[in-house]
């Protein structure tokens, strides 16, 4: 998926199914498609997990990570990943009293998740493993027509160069 | 406070 101006927006669909899975307490990880953060540009996807009640310290939480993935721009890139990145849950309601849940976080280069990726997916991911608690996703209409939009803003060093 | 964005790594 190519991009505009660095955002990316993720339309989960069927997500009860993936709450139906959580509250059975069958594991919830999925996968974002791979995205470009520009043209030329870093090639990233998204991970998402909703987290078991049983789980120590993030039950019922939705952590949502980032990976760098092998990109066909990466041999002109400068390594490692620097940049920052906005993760946000799409509030989907009308009217201006809209409020996305959302983090700003910044890439820390020294870490093996931004590095350039020697595989398919790099498996370093980074992001927040309490990202947004299940009982916060019901305060606002950020489920509509059993669909949760995930959006993530990259802003690379890169950009900010040229 | 919010959260702290950390290194998680997972494998299919």
């Amino acid at each position: 998926a190519q991009q505009c101006n660095g955002i990316y927006i993720w339309k989960i669909e069927n997500f009860s199914g993936l709450q139906r899975a959580q509250e059975e307490e069958r594991p919830v990880v999925i996968h974002s498609p791979g995205f470009y953060t520009g043209k030329p540009g870093y090639k990233l996807c998204l991970r998402l997990h909703i987290q078991l009640p049983n789980a120590q310290r993030c039950a019922n939480f939705i952590s949502l990570f980032v990976h760098t993935m092998q990109g066909e721009y990466d041999s002109h890139l400068p390594w490692p990943f620097q940049g920052t990145i906005r993760l946000s849950i799409l509030d989907q309601s009308e009217g201006p009293e809209r409020q996305n849940h959302e983090e700003v976080m910044e890439a820390k280069p020294e870490l093996l998740a931004f590095q350039r990726p020697t595989i398919h997916r790099n498996p370093k991911g980074f992001g927040y493993v309490t990202f947004i608690h299940l009982q916060t996703l019901k305060q606002r209409t950020f489920i509509k027509d059993d669909t949760l939009l995930v959006r993530c803003e990259v802003q690379t060093r890169l950009d900010l160069n040229s | 406070f919010p959260p702290v964005p950390t290194e998680d790594e997972y494998m299919d």
